[in-house]
């Protein structure tokens, strides 16, 4: 079964484009063919594996406009079946011109009918906002995954975006399931975090995974180096835990 | 000479609502007289001081969409002259309403033309994004402060907002200054962070702000409490280093 995973937040700095890059790389590294979206003008998940299309070149945005002949896919590492959608700040315009369209909400999920075949995960990268862009690639998934971190602001956000979910799953995706709530930058020696971690498995019983990403040094300097954190340091917590979380994902009952 | 200051990064989570709330309530405690308005529609400076108008009460969308009469300020602390412009999720509306109205981008700039006789600093924080909301911040500021965090993706989206900035000035707003550069969250012990640091100094000298806020988790405790940091825990790292911004901020040459 396919699977479409975007992965949402409207709460900025959540880990959103560290979820996404490590997860599909790790995805990758136990042999599922894994297609990264980059739906997020910032760029950060192509930048992030060291992919910058210029300003010109085809990107997200052509595919979602006007539908790209042979959408502009790169491979970045041989050796691994990652295969990157990248995006460019060009991905900004699409907010303001997707309203024109017929369909504005369905267009990501009309491209990726042809697109998801080759491909056993497709993982979408979200900007920090429930605007339109978030919108499509909620509407074109079979799931979504929130990445939270464990601070104050993190549950005022979770119910805004939870309404939204059923909304969209209501008008325009009755597929759209919760994948799982995300515990990240999780730093054990802080008692806030404890305290919003068992608010949050409380809150949700069984939607949160039960993998916790740890605050990591070293997942935040794997993308200056264009490299998945599996690839960068192999043996750090970062890698080990986004490991950990592929396996949970893969293996999870699909009736959960 | 009255200072209306942006507090904007499209970057999510680098310290724009924990900047805005401690940064407005440090100059309350050197007795200036500040009013925080929150552009968000996630809320965070509004509820990070404890308030939260209901759906239905009047708060920033109102003011933004129909001037509402007399706008809802309130003064969370009576001890200290910190008045609060209040927002709630329906504030999200207001990006596809005002769309609709005429000159969309300065109805905050409007606005504020009565509410800023009674103050010396106005101090807006502002969502995720470049979108309206943003825009009509910077529209209405004298200056903007881009808190950063010393990480890879901070680099990355610096130029876009820095030519965000120079469009509006261009176009809407002359007077739009750089109010400066924040570095935040900062960790001492990690490498990444003094080399991202040194290189923002390096690109942007004499714009960097010489005070750095630490990464301190009674700064990430402060909100779930309601109170500025200053209240919480007045001699931990992160309430001397909003203090030290607030006199540094204050005591700036305008001719800076
Ligand atoms: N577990 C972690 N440990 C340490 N640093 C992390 C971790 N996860 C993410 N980071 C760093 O924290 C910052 C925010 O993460 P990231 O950019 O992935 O969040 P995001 O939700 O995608 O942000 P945005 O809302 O801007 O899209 C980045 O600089 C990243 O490198
Ligand atoms: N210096 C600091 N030390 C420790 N934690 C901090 C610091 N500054 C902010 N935080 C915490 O980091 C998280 C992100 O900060 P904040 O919400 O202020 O960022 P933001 O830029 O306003 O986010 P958004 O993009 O969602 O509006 C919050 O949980 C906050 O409490
Ligand atoms: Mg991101
Ligand atoms: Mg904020």
């Amino acid at each position: 079964m396919r699977r479409i995973v975007a992965i949402a937040n409207q709460k900025g700095g959540v880990g959103k484009t560290t979820t996404s890059i490590n997860l599909a790389a790790a995805l990758a590294h136990i042999r599922q063919r894994v297609l990264l979206l980059d739906c997020d003008p910032q760029a950060n998940a192509s930048s992030g594996l060291g992919v910058r299309p210029p300003a010109s070149a085809p990107s997200m945005y052509q595919v979602l406009l006007n539908g790209a002949e042979a959408p502009p896919i790169v491979q970045p590492f041989p050796q691994l079946p990652l295969h990157l959608l990248p995006a460019n700040s060009q991905l900004a315009a699409a907010e303001w011109e997707l309203p024109g369209r017929g369909n504005p909400e369905g267009l990501l999920a009309a491209r990726l009918a042809a697109l998801a075949a080759a491909y056993d995960y497709l993982i979408i990268d979200c900007p920090p906002s429930l605007g339109l862009l978030t919108v499509n690639a909620l509407v074109a998934a079979t799931e979504v995954v929130i990445p939270i971190q464990c601070e104050y602001f993190a549950m005022e956000g979770l119910s805004l975006l939870l309404e939204t979910v059923r909304r969209i799953k209501l008008r325009w995706n009755p597929n759209l399931q919760i994948g799982g709530i995300l515990l990240t930058m999780f730093d054990r020696r802080n008692n806030l975090a404890h305290q919003v971690a068992n608010d949050i498995r409380r809150h949700f019983p069984g939607q949160v995974f039960h993998t916790l990403i740890p605050r990591n040094v070293r997942l935040g300097e794997s993308p200056s180096h264009g490299l998945p954190i599996h690839l960068y340091d192999p043996g750090c917590p970062g890698a080990e835990a986004y490991l950990a979380l592929a396996g949970e994902f893969h293996h999870r009952e699909d009736s959960d």
